[in-house]
């Protein structure tokens, strides 16, 4: 780990005062390195270590375990700054219907997410209403059928042959009509560099008027992730993320990417299978978990 | 490409930087620039371009020697089964594996051994319609290794070339799941008389340094064979697969550069290293 590193490193540091230059210079590389294995973005972990090791120079430290101590902290609560709050709980429309509209990149999670989605807002004694827009991959209007027999909630489509942007309209009349309180509308995975979809997506978002617009990221993305995250953000003007699959073990570094190019909040983490398994972002679990 | 006049540390630097970008792993990147180094020195070279040439070379050579074909039916059914963690693109790459070997006049068949996820079954059928491919497959729920050994069973009895197995995505963390497939693989095994004779490992190239980890505990749990990497057509390099290439003994055989069933074309190192480094 991070910690054992440091105290390893600072071992030969047996006097007490200020650290120096020099006693950071190595305690630096090593934090860097653990960032770069954690998936954190080769910028981002620039940045970040310039500010640790403004911090640490001069530091006022009792011994070598002192020290390692005092750096550990400092990196502990840089990182958590940096990965801020949830941004609270997801926004409501001044009258009914509420939409989400969830997006990403192809296998991301976003399908299984509306799912999580939508038993969440049930629990909170909402009647959500699940949109299939994904017209493109095979089977995704049934799977979303399942997702919502599984949370009981009901789901709109209007098969494979009508765009995406007139299935959202006729959701959104729908859900008027039945009194829903909340749409989810789950849409095809594509990229952020296809232009085609990019501009899709950007027709539903207009057509819906969505409260949240919560980019679905897989939580083992790499130093791809500032570029998907900032491309979405520039194109939709998201509002936070959802980061998937952290019930494996991938660091999460990219959580730390996405949160600081777009300074945009990570509000959900999501770690199984289940339609339960969805948790409320907090920094403090996911800056262990990035450390290492 | 790099607008620096000659070779300097700054130039190693950002070669360095470069390939950690692209998903190379710090270990694997000082590894190839160490040994641009070295080639530059004792080849005297002076050259920018010459010396970013050097080092696409080095990365295509670490993979030249993990390309391969699958195997050819010379004792059919050829058995393949793939594998991965959760929405990385296999049943898309089954898909499009099946409809290349059908070009290539095999017969073909694939089997729908995901039978937990939701309309996974149905998601495979549509593929088999889509591209004049038969499917095997039972109820939602099925045991995968019931699927599997009466899916192989029937393959040898009317001579299918191929057999290609769909399974649940799944994280290499969990142990349950992971004694599943070392179970489908022992059944399917004894279906066979022999060991399968492929284990495809599927990894999409927007993942970070878990593609290591995958990799790793997956060869852990079955003989991994090959490796398809997927979603290429993203701005993701797949610089993952290098420190794999360097550790485990897998053949690269495809890359995923789309969601179509032509998007789909076999592993070239050169033009890999190339894009590796733009
Ligand atoms: N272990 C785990 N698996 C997850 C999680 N979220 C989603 N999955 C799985 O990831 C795979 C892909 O999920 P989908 O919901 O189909 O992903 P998607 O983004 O809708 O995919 P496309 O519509 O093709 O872009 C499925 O096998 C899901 O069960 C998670 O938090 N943990
Ligand atoms: N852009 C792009 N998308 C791909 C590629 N391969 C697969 N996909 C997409 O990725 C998503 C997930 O693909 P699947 O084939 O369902 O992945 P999977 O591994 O079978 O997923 P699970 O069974 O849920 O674990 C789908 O939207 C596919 O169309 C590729 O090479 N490029
Ligand atoms: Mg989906
Ligand atoms: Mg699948």
């Amino acid at each position: 780990s991070l910690s054992e590193k440091l105290q390893n490193l600072f071992q030969q540091l047996g006097r007490k005062g200020r650290l120096t230059e020099a006693d950071v210079t190595e305690a630096v590389r090593q934090i860097r390195l653990a960032l770069l294995e954690a998936d954190v973005n080769y910028r981002v972990v620039k940045e970040f270590i310039a500010r640790i090791k403004e911090q640490a120079v001069g530091e006022e430290v009792l011994s070598g375990l002192n020290a390692a101590q005092h750096v550990v902290k400092i990196v502990r609560d840089e990182l958590q700054a940096l990965l801020g709050d949830n941004g609270g709980p997801l926004a409501n429309a001044p009258k009914p219907p509420t939409a989400y509209l969830v997006v990403g990149l192809q296998g991301g999670g976003k399908t299984t997410t509306c799912g999580k989605l939508a038993a969440h807002l049930r629990k909170g004694g909402h009647r959500p209403l699940l949109v299939a827009t994904d017209v493109a991959r095979p089977a995704a209007i049934q799977q979303l059928q399942v997702v919502g027999e599984a949370v009981k909630t009901p789901v709109f489509q209007l098969g494979t042959r009508v765009s995406p942007v007139d299935i959202v309209r006729a959701a959104l009349a729908h859900a008027r009509e039945q009194g829903f309180t909340h749409l989810i509308v789950d849409t095809a995975g594509r990229l952020h560099v296809d232009d085609v979809l990019m501009d899709e997506v950007v027709a539903v978002r207009d057509a819906v008027a969505p409260q949240e617009i919560l980019l679905v990221l897989d939580a083992m993305t790499g130093q791809d992730a500032v570029n998907v995250a900032e491309q979405f953000n520039a194109r939709l003007e998201i509002s936070g993320f959802i980061l998937t699959k952290l019930d494996g073990d991938t660091r999460g570094g990219a959580a730390l990417s996405i949160r600081s190019v777009t300074g945009k909040p990570i509000r959900f983490l999501g770690v199984g299978e289940k339609y339960d398994a969805l948790e409320t972002f907090h920094a403090d679990r996911l800056t262990s978990r990035i450390i290492g | 490409a790099f607008r620096r006049s000659e070779i300097t540390e700054d130039l190693y630097e950002a070669l360095e930087e470069s390939l950690i970008l692209s998903d190379v792993s710090v270990e694997t990147a000082t590894l190839l620039v160490d040994r641009l180094r070295e080639r530059v020195r004792r080849e005297g070279i002076k050259d920018v371009e010459a010396a970013y040439d050097v080092l696409q070379h080095l990365v295509a050579e670490l993979l030249a020697e993990h390309v391969r074909p699958l195997p050819p039916p010379t004792r059919p059914p050829v058995v393949v089964v793939v594998v991965g963690v959760n929405g990385v693109g296999k049943t898309t790459t089954i898909a499009k594996l099946a409809a290349l070997l059908k070009r290539q006049r095999h017969s073909v068949v694939m089997v729908a051994a995901d039978t937990f996820r939701a309309a996974a079954i149905e998601q495979l059928e549509l593929w088999g319609q889509r591209i004049g491919v038969d499917v095997v497959r039972h109820q939602m729920g099925a045991d995968p290794a019931a699927v599997v050994f009466d899916a192989i069973q029937s393959a040898c009895a009317r001579k299918v070339d191929y057999v290609i197995i769909d399974t649940a995505g799944r994280l290499h963390t969990k142990h349950n799941l992971m004694e599943e497939l070392r179970k489908i693989d022992r059944v399917a095994q004894r279906a066979l008389g022999h060991t399968v004779d492929e284990t495809l490992l599927v990894l999409d190239a927007t993942t970070g340094q878990n593609a290591l980890v995958q990799a790793r505990e997956f060869a852990q749990a079955v003989n991994l064979t090959g490796l398809v990497l997927t979603k290429l057509d993203g701005t993701a390099k797949g610089g993952n697969v290098l420190s794999i290439a360097a550790e485990i003994p897998i053949s690269i055989r495809y890359v995923g550069t789309g969601e179509r069933p032509e998007d789909f074309a076999p592993f070239d190192p050169q033009r890999f290293a190339r894009e590796l480094l733009p």
